[in-house]
C-alpha cells in the first residue's frame, strides 16, 4: 500500500 | 528504482525536451495544444510541492526541478513568446469539464485528507487526462507534425513502462498504489488508438492524418 512517508515515484 | 521505472522517467524527460526543441527549433507550437500543456504544468505544480520538504534523492530532485521548468517554458512559449502561430481554434477542447471533475474525484477519493495528499491525489488524476486536449486538436486538424508524433509516442510509453514499474515492484517490494495504477491504466488507455496510427503510419514513413 502507499508509503507513509510521501511519494517517491516521480 | 528498477529498470522500468528508470527508462519511463527518460522516456517522459524525452517527450518534455522533443517538445521544448520542436517549439523553439521551429519557432512555431502549430498543432499543440496549449490546454494540454498548461494542464501538464499544473500536474508537475501539484505533484512536486513536496520538493523543498520531502527529500527523496538527488535524481529525484533535480527531475522534478526540470519537469517544472520545462513545463512552465513550454507554456510561456506558446502563450507568450510564439503565440502568433498558436492555433487556438483547433484547441477547443473544455479543460475546465476535466479539471473540476478530476478536482473533485480528489476530495472524495485519495489517500489521506491532508493539503498536500489532495493535491497530489489531483495531479494523477489530471494527469491521466491532460492529453486529450491534445488528441482532440489532432482530431480537429485532421493531422499532426511527425515530430509532435514523436513526442506523443514517448509521453504515452512513460505511463506504460510505468505500468511494468508498478507490476515489478508489487511482485517484488510488496508496494502498489491503486490510485496511481487506476489513473495510469486510464492514461495508458486513452493513448491506444493514437499507438495503432503512430505504429502502423509514422513508423512507416508516412504522416500521421485522419480521415477528417
Amino acid at each position: 500500500q502507499w508509503n507513509q512517508q510521501g511519494h517517491d515515484e516521480l | 528504482m528498477n529498470v522500468f521505472r528508470l527508462t519511463g522517467d527518460l522516456s517522459h524527460l524525452v517527450a518534455i525536451i522533443l517538445l521544448l526543441l520542436k517549439i523553439w527549433k521551429t519557432r512555431s507550437c502549430a498543432g499543440i495544444s496549449g490546454k494540454s500543456q498548461v494542464m501538464f504544468a499544473l500536474v508537475f505544480t501539484t505533484r512536486y510541492l513536496d520538493l523543498f520538504t520531502n527529500f527523496i534523492s538527488p535524481y529525484n530532485s533535480v527531475m522534478k526541478v526540470i519537469y517544472l521548468g520545462c513545463s512552465y517554458a513550454t507554456v510561456y512559449m506558446i502563450y507568450m513568446k510564439f503565440k502568433a502561430s498558436y492555433d487556438g481554434n483547433h484547441d477547443t477542447f473544455r479543460a475546465e469539464f476535466l479539471i473540476i471533475p478530476v478536482g473533485g474525484l480528489a476530495f472524495l477519493v485519495n489517500h489521506e485528507f491532508t493539503p498536500l495528499e489532495i493535491l497530489w491525489t489531483f495531479s494523477i488524476y489530471l494527469e491521466s487526462v491532460a492529453i486529450l486536449p491534445q488528441l482532440f486538436m489532432i482530431t480537429k486538424t485532421g493531422e499532426a507534425e511527425t515530430i509532435t508524433t514523436h513526442y506523443l509516442f514517448a509521453l504515452g510509453l512513460y505511463r506504460a513502462l510505468y505500468l511494468i514499474n508498478w507490476i515489478w515492484r508489487y511482485y517484488f517490494e510488496g508496494f502498489f498504489d491503486l490510485i496511481a495504477i487506476v489513473a495510469g491504466c486510464v492514461q495508458t488507455i486513452l493513448y491506444c488508438d493514437f499507438f495503432y496510427l503512430y505504429i502502423t503510419k509514422v513508423l512507416h514513413g508516412k504522416k500521421l492524418s485522419l480521415p477528417a
